[in-house]
């Protein structure tokens, strides 16, 4: 997290650390289910085909209940007992990172704490979360300032409409010709150096539905050009509430 | 003399009779019949010498031992003894006739010739039977009860209840094996209510079918030997039901009613050698055995349809109030149906209820659940509440509540009646300390 602060623990209870392919993060969905970003799993370009989801599932690990990385070690893996990437997600095409969400079921439900609290999906009639400047907050234990945090940041971001987001996107095609899908927003600022950042990936970006008062994850942390740099892009949890109930209530 | 051999008739006639008889003759005859009978003989001529005192011929007539008679003279006489029509007739079954002549037969010089007599004799049936005819050496009657006369004879039989004895003359009670049948009937002393005979033996046996329990009613007077310090020394009336001792009794107190609760009876009465007393006489009636009324264990037992006597096989059924459960030692009934036996006993005992007790209600994930009532306990209606872990989970029901109440089956179950229990499902969205920007 860049530009972000420290989170108090039970600030953003359902934040997971996970250690797949590297640092990532995820969102605890009820108590045994972790939403992440499909790319933690399966990173672009990684020849990661040659791993089964199985194998994968095996050597996943997810902590959960503090803000402190050692801490977090202290406490314990969760083992996975399955992972389930969306079917759209390709992660041959490094410029698209359309269907970039993943779950993973825990073997074990764990718990719920103070520490350790999920988070509540977007009610799918309900799209002014996306709204140009609504305001969200994400959290990780990704890179700020090129260090690997080892405690929780968060960051309070604006949604930034379709159209800005395209247009900037456009600005750096020929850096980086990269697809911005419908099943993706972007967030944060232009100049102002606060934005989700490497390790970051899979932790959702949050508001609170004012409504019923609690904490909704709209967005996954997928991708961005550079970090502090520009928008942060992220997969548009909303879109996705079917296939991640599917899968949950099939299980269950 | 000559022997009349044993012909059931026959006659007898003086020497040379229808000639006159000689002087100086002395005849005999023993006129003999078969036993049974007796000698009847009758004169049909007679023509002896007439003498005063019948001095000088004469026919003399013996039977049993008794002279009955010396007879002598004509038809019309004024001397002598005629015999005339008269029927002599001995008790036993012998006769015995002499006929005697002396040295002549003279009136004033005159030689009279008389011819003698003819006599028949007959056989004829004795009635051993009329008392006045009792055999000479006998004390008493011929036969001790009944008498039965028959031609040629006699033949003596015993009241009902006794038996003829070897002597053919006497009765002896016999009531060694008296069976009695009959749902009721009276059984008594012999002879009563007159005093009972001695050296009794008597059993009578009452054999009714099973389930059966028969009723004894003494009868007054009721009347046994017996002695003041010790009980029943001379004569006992025993009374036995299927081989349980009831009582032994005598004296002149009755025992009144006796319910053997026996559908086997044996009364034995035994008397000694002596005595007066009037006996003893007994209505017996039968009704079905009763059983033991039956008695609720506890206060839960439920006895269906309540009856206010139960008879031989007549049954009921227990049931327990709902929430309790039939208990027999420590094996849970089904149900429970006892049948009265022929015994009077119940086919198996009372079960006793036992309250419905739960299990141990299931534990809910991520909540808990608490007793409801005191003391807190897991018998029948019982109420557990189950509570999930708040604020991080919140409790979802299968809509009959939280409230879970032990059931007469002995499970848990809410207000809809249904068993699942509820489930605690996790709270979303609601940390305990969100991030809050203060600085504006």
């Amino acid at each position: 997290i860049l530009g972000g602060k420290q989170a108090n623990r039970g600030s953003f209870p359902w934040q997971a650390l996970t250690g797949i392919h590297g640092r990532g993060g995820g969102a605890l969905l009820g108590d045994r289910w972790i939403l992440t970003a499909a790319h933690t799993i399966l990173p672009k370009a990684s020849g990661g085909n040659d791993i089964s989801l199985d194998q994968l599932a095996e050597e996943a690990n997810v902590f959960l209940g503090h803000t402190d990385v050692d801490e977090l070690h202290k406490m314990g893996n969760h083992p996975v007992r399955r992972i389930f990437i969306h079917p759209d997600y390709n992660p041959k095409d490094e410029h698209n990172f359309n269907g970039d969400i993943a779950l993973l079921e825990l073997k074990h439900p764990v718990t719920l704490g103070p520490d350790v609290l999920p988070i509540c999906l977007p009610d799918t009639t309900n799209n002014t979360f996306y709204m140009d400047g609504h305001m969200g907050y994400v959290s990780g234990f990704g890179v700020e300032k090129n260090f690997l945090s080892n405690h929780l940041k968060y960051v309070n971001l604006p949604a930034v409409s379709r159209e800005k987001c395209q247009s900037w996107l456009d600005s750096k095609s020929r850096q980086m010709p990269m697809v911005f899908s419908e099943n993706m927003f972007c967030a944060g600022f232009l100049t102002v150096k606060r934005d989700t950042c490497q390790g970051d990936s899979g932790s959702v970006f949050t508001v609170l539905d004012s409504g019923s008062g609690r904490w909704v994850a709209t967005g996954v942390v997928s991708w961005g050009i550079g970090c502090a740099q520009g928008y942060g892009f992220y997969t548009k949890v909303l879109n996705y509430v079917d296939w991640i109930k599917g899968i949950i209530r099939e299980d269950t | 003399s000559s022997p009349v051999p044993g012909k059931l008739f026959g006659e007898i006639r003086s020497p040379n009779y229808p000639k006159p008889y000689p002087n100086n003759n002395i005849s005999s005859w023993d006129i003999i019949v078969p036993k049974g009978y007796v000698v009847k003989l009758t004169f049909r001529y007679f023509d002896l010498e007439p003498s005063e005192s019948c001095f000088y011929d004469y026919v003399k007539i013996k039977a049993d031992k008794k002279n009955l008679g010396r007879y002598c003279g004509q038809l019309g006489s004024t001397t002598g003894n005629h015999p005339g029509r008269k029927k002599f007739i001995s008790q036993g079954n012998r006769m015995h006739v002499e006929f005697h002549s002396d040295f002549s037969n003279e009136d004033n010089g005159t030689v009279i010739r008389y011819r003698g007599f003819l006599a028949y004799y007959q056989a004829v049936d004795l009635d051993e039977c009329d008392p006045n005819n009792a055999a000479e050496d006998s004390e008493g009657p011929r036969c001790q009860h009944i008498c039965h006369n028959y031609v040629g004879g006699y033949f003596c039989s015993c009241r009902p209840g006794y038996q003829l004895q070897s002597d053919r003359h006497s009765c002896k009670v016999e009531c060694s094996s008296e069976l009695y049948t009959e749902a009721s009937g009276y059984l008594s002393s012999p002879e009563y209510p007159q005093p009972y005979p001695e050296d009794l033996r008597c059993n009578y046996s009452i054999r009714l079918e099973k389930g059966l329990s028969i009723i004894l009613k003494f009868l007054k007077p009721f009347e046994i030997d017996d002695h003041q310090q010790v009980h029943c020394p001379y004569d006992q009336l025993k009374i036995q039901a299927q081989g349980r001792e009831i009582g032994e009794f005598c004296g002149k107190e009755s025992p009144g009613n006796i319910e053997t609760k026996s559908n086997e009876v044996d009364i034995l009465f035994l008397t000694d050698e002596s005595g007066f007393s009037r006996g003893w006489k007994i209505h017996y009636t039968s009704e079905k055995i009763r059983c033991p009324q039956p008695v609720p264990l506890d206060q839960f037992t439920v006895i269906r349809d309540l009856q206010p006597v139960y008879r031989y096989q007549d049954y009921f059924i227990v049931t327990c109030k709902t929430g309790y459960n039939l208990m027999k030692g420590s094996q849970k009934l089904l149900s429970f149906t006892a049948v009265c036996q022929a015994d009077g006993t119940w086919h198996q005992s009372m079960p006793r209820c036992e309250i419905v007790k739960c299990d141990n209600p299931t534990e809910l994930t991520n909540g808990v659940f608490n007793y409801v009532n005191k003391p807190a306990n897991n018998n029948y209606q019982s109420v557990i509440e189950y509570q999930c872990n708040e604020p991080y989970y919140h409790i979802v029901t299968r809509g009959g509540g939280g409230r879970f109440t032990c059931s007469p089956e002995g499970t848990w179950v809410d207000q809809a009646g249904q068993g699942r229990i509820p489930a605690c499902l996790p709270v979303c969205g609601k940390p305990n300390r969100p991030v809050a920007e203060i600085q504006r």
